[in-house]
């Protein structure tokens, strides 16, 4: 990627992280849609033998050889069983049988996480500079289980054993499904047998945002990632007849527009159909369209389809307009027409000089990019939001990371749009979801991981968590883009990843196997479903009181349940629920002491004790918090920061309140 | 009736390793037995090893019953689709 290593502050420590050996001895392993070899940030100039731990292979298929793999791309496998059982066989036609990505996702992921340096990157000129992965020195491996018709939970499985036999340090997973019990989630059953090998898991939080409960991806043992935006912008300026300017985005790079204003038309006038707006395909009417700007709404259908079927109607150019669901969130696309995308209150302006003027004209003129842009980062308004629910003790998304606009290496058996007709070929793209924020972690988990090889996947990710910041420099809370107001820790997680200050975290929260089984025994996990997620039989100890609040995790989330006194709420009922949580030193010995921050005054939280000294290296102290509130309105949610600090370091957990 | 009693779901079965009989070495010929003794034409997609002990496979819903009732067999999940964020 371009951009985000000085964002992540990546270029202050470039002296001792990437050119560290170590790193090349990382293997990131990404369950996708395979990679393009030819990639140039698939170079693997510079680097030393393949680790002799690897087991992993380059199987051979359609259009990908034993020379595909090299020693950047050191392993490529592909699944394809469970998804050709269900829907028939692959066709060759459109797909490769084969570790070859046709798709550019699985290129994108995998160079986001671990892709070699590339200078001189760019997508039509657009983010360049010089690209290259989180992790640019160590190795991938691609597990191709993701099809043209999706990815499915056979082959997922077996992608995942694979990766696990063959040898990878970090597994990244930017794929999701439904929420289920853990126990029947294929993706949580073989994270956790990852995690149990010392593999980190990272996975996508979704991009069901910003609706609340809308999280995939929740196991305490997943590192769970959503979407904040970088400080780059890509300006594409609508300017109306009336003299108005507006200032949307976009990656159109072909001719550009007259300086002259165009005629400009609302795609729900330009239709028969109910839903005309939406510019879907052969909705639009051809004469009311032809050498018109298009103002289209954003949603249902893809945001590239609907430049097509403006350009295929004869339209010259459109607007694509923002509604409710995203806010001013601006996502740019390589549209194939001059196009540019507008935020909801723009649109809304738009739309309203739209129905007022008899003669309604536009023109769009382009900016190409602009960095620097403030406030940065804001939460993605597509990122998927709290509260868990499947566990809701137990906060996600973990972190943020960029995932909008994010540049990096594409398939060339696909245009940057991925449309049929777009026959464009790049080297790179740039894209967006938490698709691109989950490699970014796990190359940063990767990179952290060599340089503390002894750190189980718990302790680097609480190094990336209580490291992650959720404030700018001015002090104000980080933005959340669907609202333009303060995000909260149901929105962040943690808070933005950090990874300079991820390297030396002080202290850390860290999880063993067996705190993750006495987890599922607070979940009264029969025995069936602990075989079925922990390949085990257990029997969870009758005489000990196991809590889903006593499980070391990096944040807490505290749902409160009203209480209810002779078939009413009371308001005088008082909870309390305490969590117990232990710190391991990681740094030089110290004294820490604790201070919490919150937003409401109705919870008092106690710390006990308030101080923690460290004298040696991987000493534990054990804390208390007790959080005590009085019975609120089902429904209300507030939020706390607890932080640990010896005037050096920095341990922080967001802690959310929920009643329910 | 007859049609939809024919058509076959692709399930993931989990097997209990531990319920394994002696008569068998290996635990991929214990579940390559288990659905033949319920099926003449079920193919095995894949083994697993390490993320769960079990198997892939293709099963109307009458062999799918009949392999839940063997010993060993702890859970039959019908597959899911995830998608690409």
């Amino acid at each position: 990627t371009t951009r985000t290593p000085l964002f992540l502050g990546l270029d202050r420590n470039d002296g001792f992280i990437p050119q560290s050996d170590s790193t090349g001895e990382m293997i990131v392993g990404v369950l996708d849609t395979g990679a393009w070899p030819e990639s140039q940030s698939f170079d693997d100039k510079g680097l030393g033998a393949v680790p002799s731990n690897w087991k992993g292979q380059c199987e051979v298929g359609k259009n990908f050889n034993f020379s595909s793999c090299n020693r950047k791309l050191i392993g490529a496998r592909f699944f394809s069983k469970g998804y050709e059982a269900t829907l028939g066989p692959i066709d060759e036609t459109k797909e490769s049988k084969s570790p070859r990505d046709d798709d550019g996702h699985g290129t994108h992921t995998s160079t986001t996480a671990a892709g070699s340096v590339v200078e001189g990157a760019s997508l039509f000129g657009y983010a360049a500079g010089a690209a290259r992965g989180m992790a640019a020195r160590a190795r991938v491996a691609t597990y191709k289980v993701c099809w043209l018709g999706g990815c499915f939970s056979a082959d997922i499985l077996a992608g995942m054993d694979k990766a696990i036999e063959d040898g990878v340090n970090v597994i990244s997973m930017s794929l999701g499904g439904g929420m289920t019990d853990y126990y029947r989630d294929s993706l949580a059953i073989g994270a956790f047998s990852a995690m149990e090998r010392g593999i980190l898991v990272s996975c996508s939080a979704g991009n069901a945002g910003p609706s609340s409960f809308s999280l995939s991806n929740v196991a305490p043992w997943i590192t769970t990632v959503g979407a904040g935006t970088l400080d780059r912008d890509f300006p594409a300026y609508v300017t109306l007849g009336n003299g108005k300017n507006f200032s949307g985005v976009s990656l159109y790079s072909g001719k550009p527009l007259s300086d002259s204003l165009l005629p400009l038309i609302y795609a729900g006038n330009a239709s028969n159909f109910s839903n005309g707006n939406l510019c879907m395909k052969g909705t639009l009417i051809p004469s009311k369209v032809a050498g018109k700007i298009v103002l289209c709404d954003r949603g249902v259908n893809a945001r590239v389809q609907k430049g097509t079927v403006v350009k295929e109607a004869g339209g010259v150019g459109m607007i694509l307009a923002n509604t409710e669901a995203n806010g001013e969130e601006l996502v740019a696309d390589a549209h194939l027409l001059p196009a540019s995308a507008v935020g909801q209150s723009d649109g809304d302006i738009i739309k309203r000089y739209l129905s007022s003027d008899a003669n309604p004209t536009a023109t769009i003129t382009f900016a190409g990019t602009k960095v620097g842009i403030q406030p940065s980062p804001v939460v993605a308004a597509f990122s998927s939001r709290g509260p868990n629910s499947i566990t809701p003790d137990i906060l996600k998304p973990d972190v943020i990371a960029p995932g909008v606009n994010i540049l990096a290496g594409w398939t060339g058996a696909a245009g940057p749009t991925g449309l049929a007709v777009d026959t464009r070929r790049v080297g790179f793209n740039i894209i967006s979801g938490t698709s691109m924020s989950c490699p970014h972690v796990s190359g940063l988990a990767a990179m952290i991981k060599a340089v503390h090889p002894d750190w189980s996947p718990a302790a680097v990710r609480s190094a990336l968590m209580t490291t992650a910041y959720n404030t700018y420099k001015t002090g104000a809370m980080i933005q959340d883009i669907a609202t333009g107001k303060a995000s909260t820790p149901f929105d962040h997680g943690s808070g933005h990843v950090d990874p300079v200050s991820a390297l030396d975290p002080g202290l850390v929260y860290d999880l063993a196997v067996e705190d993750y089984i006495g987890f599922l025994c607070a979940l009264n996990y029969s025995q069936v479903q602990f075989t079925l997620l922990a390949r085990r039989n257990f029997t969870c100890d009758p005489s000990k009181k196991y809590s889903v609040t006593d499980l070391n995790y990096p944040s807490f989330a505290v749902p409160f349940e009203t209480a209810i006194e002779g078939g009413g709420a009371s308001a005088s009922a008082t909870s309390v629920v305490k969590h117990t949580r232990t710190l391991t030193n990681v740094g030089s010995p110290a004294t820490y002491k604790v201070s919490v921050s919150s937003e409401t005054r109705s919870v008092k939280i106690a710390v006990q004790p308030e101080s923690l000294t460290f004298s040696s290296p991987n000493e534990k102290k054990t804390y208390t918090v007790t959080f005590t509130t009085p019975s609120m309105p089902s429904g209300t949610t507030s939020f706390a920061r607890l932080e640990w600090s010896d005037g050096k370091h920095i341990v922080g957990s967001p802690i959310a309140f929920t009643w329910t | 009736e007859e049609q939809l009693k024919m058509e076959k779901t692709t399930y993931i079965v989990h097997m209990a390793k531990s319920q394994m009989p002696a008569t068998f070495d290996e635990h991929a010929h214990w579940y390559a037995s288990s659905l033949e003794s319920v099926s003449d034409s079920a193919e095995m997609l894949y083994t697993y090893d390490n993320v769960i002990h079990g198997f892939s496979t293709r099963l109307t819903d009458q062999e799918a019953k009949s392999l839940e009732g063997l010993p060993g067999i702890l859970a039959i999940l019908p597959q899911v689709r995830y998608e690409l964020h």
